[in-house]
């Protein structure tokens, strides 16, 4: 248990296994968890960037972990 | 899909930053 939630658990999951130096896009994030809502995903991310596990890279809409390499 | 030097540099820039929160995170939960 790492403290996270089940939701940011898979969104962390999918960026840290994004091997793109831009990282991966929020419309990427939505097309891989068909079933969570942008508005999830963006919560999660908000989350996890605030925490230090990811980072936005070329915009506010592409996100990279800071554990992945 | 090659980066601009300004995009890597502000991506390097951004991870800096996040691994300062971290440490800030992990700092005030020990």
């Amino acid at each position: 248990n790492n403290g996270l939630s089940a939701n940011q658990n898979q969104v962390l999951s999918l960026i840290r296994g994004c091997p793109d130096q831009q990282g991966i896009s929020i419309h990427d994030l939505k097309q891989r968890l068909g079933g969570m809502s942008v508005a999830v995903i963006k919560q999660a991310v908000e989350f996890l960037s605030n925490e230090g596990h990811i980072f936005s890279t070329i915009d506010e809409d592409h996100f990279k972990s800071t554990d992945n390499d | 899909n090659q980066l601009t030097a300004e995009q890597q540099r502000k991506i390097e820039e951004n991870r800096r930053k996040a691994l300062e929160r971290r440490a800030e995170r992990l700092g005030q939960t020990v």
